[in-house]
């Protein structure tokens, strides 16, 4: 555990917790795409099957767990407590297009080609591009709200603060895992349009933003 | 890499 490392995992929950929050204050998910929320949550589940099978620290399952829960509790606020103010019909991106790929790469692309670590591997390349339905919703409706971008900015900044964490661990322990940095770079790449956009306008006093 | 058993990273 690092400074990096940390500080990504905070900046992770509390982007979870914004946007948690804001659809519990505001009785409503306008805005807020169910299945990028939904990937996220098959995300967590896939990767965290290990809290069965090892145990790595206090914190580790403590966070695993925190994650768990939260992801459910959006999906089910979204879907099920909220539904009504869902916007389904701006919430149009096929995921199947994400999924299928996804699928086929974990197969091919794996540390052992064992369910467990075929599952792992799923669930980081399916985190990389989770957001991409979250994203499409903007581009479609023009525009977001500022929590929604609050929301965006903490899940990047934990994503790169995750790649500092990796150039540390380098060269201090040696530590190097190839599928998780190659995706998380990936995955970096697809905010820093919305990390350019969020400090021009979000910070600069406009609250609301567009992405081209 | 031969980390695959244990995943240490959230």
């Amino acid at each position: 555990m690092n400074i990096f490392r940390l500080a990504g995992d905070m900046s992770h929950l509390v982007a979870i917790l914004i946007l948690l929050l804001k659809i519990w204050r505001s009785r409503s998910c306008a805005g807020i795409s169910g299945k990028s929320q939904v990937l996220f949550a098959l995300v967590f589940t896939t990767r965290y099957l290990d809290l069965f099978t090892s145990f790595i620290s206090a914190y580790n399952t403590v966070m695993k767990v925190v994650f768990l829960a939260l992801s459910y509790a959006t999906v089910y606020l979204i879907y099920m407590r909220f539904r009504n103010s869902y916007d389904s019909e701006n919430d149009t991106f096929r995921v199947e297009f994400l999924l299928v790929p996804v699928i086929g790469l974990s197969f091919l692309e794996n540390y052992s080609f064992t369910p467990m670590e075929i599952l792992w591997t799923f669930s980081i390349f399916l985190e990389s591009v989770a957001i991409m339905p979250q994203l499409f919703m903007i581009t479609k409706t023009g525009e977001a709200e500022s929590i929604t971008n609050h929301y965006l900015f903490f899940l990047g900044l934990y994503r790169a603060l995750y790649i500092v964490n990796w150039v540390w661990r380098y060269h201090t322990e040696g530590f190097f895992d190839q599928i998780a940095v190659v995706s998380g770079v990936v995955q970096t790449i697809f905010y820093c349009d919305f990390f350019y956009l969020y400090v021009t306008r979000v910070l600069r006093g406009r609250g609301k933003m567009s992405l081209p | 890499a031969d980390e695959a058993s244990a995943h240490d990273e959230l």
